[in-house]
């Protein structure tokens, strides 16, 4: 995150961080964010695995303010189901449909249990987004700057605003790479945005007074750069398909 | 249909624990 401000996981308990495993036995490094959607399910962002695909390479926490390191109150997973969209795809720019759902269980078969920094994040109503202007919050432990090559070890958080399709077809902005299954945010000061590392994590709006799911963060030209807003893939736009994976039994909450 | 927020086992979608002010 480029400007906003550290934070603590409280703020955002649905705030998952997941790690890829080593092969030589050195600790796992840190790969994407994502978000707890129901008790056992973490939406993500697919270009984050596509290269490695295999569920056994990553684990998840819920809970941690800071990454790499124990925090009380945290809860580690296996990845159970590494699910892609079908038509995911990488563009000349950016993705398409890029979203993934991961499973996920502990050690001994649990799923995630509530806590003051454990909890599920609500989904958008079917094509129910907040209007354009409104401010949405996005969450991680990506870079502090671009370029940068060091990932803070805590937490941050920022605020960024919704802008039109309209607007972030226009050609100085990303022209034709924007569908109407993606949502667009900046900071109207180009001084806050999601870098290289958020990849995956949330973008929360208020929806008629519900923290929501509306984005995950997917890509974006560079980070806070004028003319080049943050560009999420628009959970509103997947419902069906987050639906038809992981079903209503298991405490989605719409 | 909207579910409710309360989903299963004890989540409340989108509730932060808000601190108790001293």
């Amino acid at each position: 995150i480029v400007g906003g401000e550290f934070t603590n996981v409280e703020n955002q308990p649905w705030f998952a961080t997941i790690y890829q495993k080593n092969s030589g036995g050195a600790p796992p490094f840190f790969k994407c964010g994502g978000s707890l959607i129901s008790p056992c399910w973490v939406a993500s962002a697919a270009h984050c695995f596509i290269h490695h695909p295999k569920k056994e390479n990553y684990v998840v926490y819920l809970g941690q303010s800071k990454r790499n390191s124990y925090n009380p109150g945290e809860m580690k997973f296996e990845v159970e189901q590494l699910i892609f969209h079908e038509d995911f795809s990488e563009e000349s720019l950016g993705y398409r449909n890029d979203i993934a759902l991961l499973k996920i269980r502990t050690s001994t078969g649990q799923c995630a249990q509530p806590s003051r920094s454990i909890q599920t994040i609500c989904l958008p109503p079917r094509f129910g987004d907040a209007p354009v202007g409104s401010d949405c919050e996005i969450t991680g432990f990506g870079q502090e700057s671009h370029p940068d090559y060091l990932f803070p070890m805590n937490l941050k958080m920022s605020v960024v605003k919704l802008i039109s399709h309209e607007e972030c077809k226009q050609p100085h902005y990303y022209g034709s790479e924007i569908n109407y299954k993606v949502l667009c945010a900046a900071d109207p000061e180009w001084k806050t945005d999601a870098c290289h590392g958020d990849s995956g994590g949330p973008l929360i709006c208020n929806i008629d007074g519900r923290l929501t799911l509306s984005g995950i963060v997917s890509w974006g030209e560079g980070c806070a750069k004028k003319n080049k807003p943050g560009v999420y893939t628009r959970v509103s736009s997947f419902l069906r398909w987050i639906q038809s994976h992981i079903g209503e039994e298991n405490g989605l909450a719409f | 249909k909207p579910s409710s927020a309360v989903d299963q086992q004890g989540f409340q979608c989108g509730q932060k624990a808000l601190r108790p002010r001293f």
